[in-house]
């Protein structure tokens, strides 16, 4: 349900261009949990950024649920991400001057939900481990790992068909850590989530139905 | 060399004062390599604030090289950062708009420096491992584990006594974070200097003489 045929992305730089991928192919069924992992800079978040509809790639051709990705406008990227995709960002990206469950309602409410936004809200951060006293913080309010669990919320709230993780545990203690797996691993199992995890942490494999391996911006066979 | 003596640290909220820090007693030797564990939200960041003396406690005393942190103003505070502490952010606190060589350079400039910052500054870009293909990039054109390293060599490169590492490794692979931990537990061994870190990895306690574990803003007897 999701395909990569020879993608390329290059950033172009006045100091030079950097290929972040080069000429990756890969597939993903429905209902898969697969890790991208490899070293730092070997493009795991660009990656993860063009499968999100985020970015578009420079050359090759996406696929994301029958809908190549490269041939969408703004708006209709906008409308696949809004309505599919769940995306978790490695520097967590929640608005400064929202409150933590103003940040988990914004997505309902981008989709034009007009009732019950605030109780889905608050249920998808109990879920996540926040607490409720922590409801009204902004994020700059928050501790690091809290900050990521809004996050992830985030992600969730709209019940999304694909959810895409940019290293979602990095700055979570061991046992919140487990929790929030547990809660990925059962959306997947339970409910068919299709999951993508870009993670360094190889304890994650347990959750895991396989590994993709990148480096230098290639997939390594 | 830093004690914290009944140390309290309260955020107050409109929806309710949150208790960060109750009541810490501690003591790092110079030249220990101390470890800050515990689980999210447990006070771990706002502790090494405080150490690092970008923030006051509620209440308290806390002293670091001799000097007790709550009778400083400003500026006092800002000279004993400048000119003994090295941190390491969280979320990184680089300066988008300045390059990566120039984010490592301005604690040389801010210190006056007036020779030599640009050569400085490559030479601890390079022992973290930053190529010198990315030295021009802005942060925000750099990967996560790039700009987590980047933000290390910041606070390498004024020679500091104290070094205070907030999950300095988090965004790191195993290869990279190896790399950053075996430089700085160098820096204890050889040059003497005084690190603090907090991490959830317990794999850095084989580099640490100690860990303080953190709980609900107490440390755990
Ligand atoms: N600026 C702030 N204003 C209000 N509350 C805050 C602020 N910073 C932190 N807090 C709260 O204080 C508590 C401790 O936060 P702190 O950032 O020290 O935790 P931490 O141990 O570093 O957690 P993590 O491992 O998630 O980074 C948390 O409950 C947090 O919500
Ligand atoms: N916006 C950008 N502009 C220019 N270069 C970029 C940009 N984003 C990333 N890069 C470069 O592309 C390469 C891949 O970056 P990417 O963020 O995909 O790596 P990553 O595998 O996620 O690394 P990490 O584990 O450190 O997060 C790196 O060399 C990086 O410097
Ligand atoms: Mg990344
Ligand atoms: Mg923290």
């Amino acid at each position: 349900v999701i395909s990569f045929e020879n993608v390329t992305k290059v950033y172009p730089l006045p100091a030079g261009d950097v290929v972040a991928l080069a000429g990756v192919d890969l597939a993903i069924e429905e209902g898969e949990f697969v890790l991208i992992m490899g070293p730092s800079g070997s493009g795991k978040s660009t990656l993860l950024n063009i499968m999100g509809s985020l970015d578009v790639p420079t050359s090759g051709e996406v696929m994301i649920a029958e809908k190549r990705i490269g041939g969408m406008d703004d708006d209709d990227l906008t409308l696949l991400r809004r309505d599919h995709i769940g995306f978790v960002f490695q520097q967590f990206n929640l608005i400064p001057l929202l409150s933590v469950v103003e940040n988990v309602e914004y997505p309902l409410i981008l989709k034009g939900r007009q009732n019950g936004t605030r109780e889905r809200a608050e249920e998808v951060l109990q879920a996540v481990g926040i607490e409720k006293t922590h409801f009204t913080h902004k994020p700059g309010e928050l501790s690091g790992g809290q900050q990521q669990r809004v996050a992830i919320a985030r992600a969730l709230v709209n019940d999304p068909a694909f959810l895409l993780c940019d290293e979602p545990t990095g700055n979570l203690d061991s046992k919140t850590g487990t929790a929030i797996m547990t809660l990925l691993d059962r959306m997947n199992r339970e409910e068919g989530k299709t999951v993508v995890m870009v993670t360094h942490d190889p304890r994650m494999t347990e959750y895991a139905d396989r590994t993709i391996r990148l480096v230098d911006g290639r997939v390594e066979e």
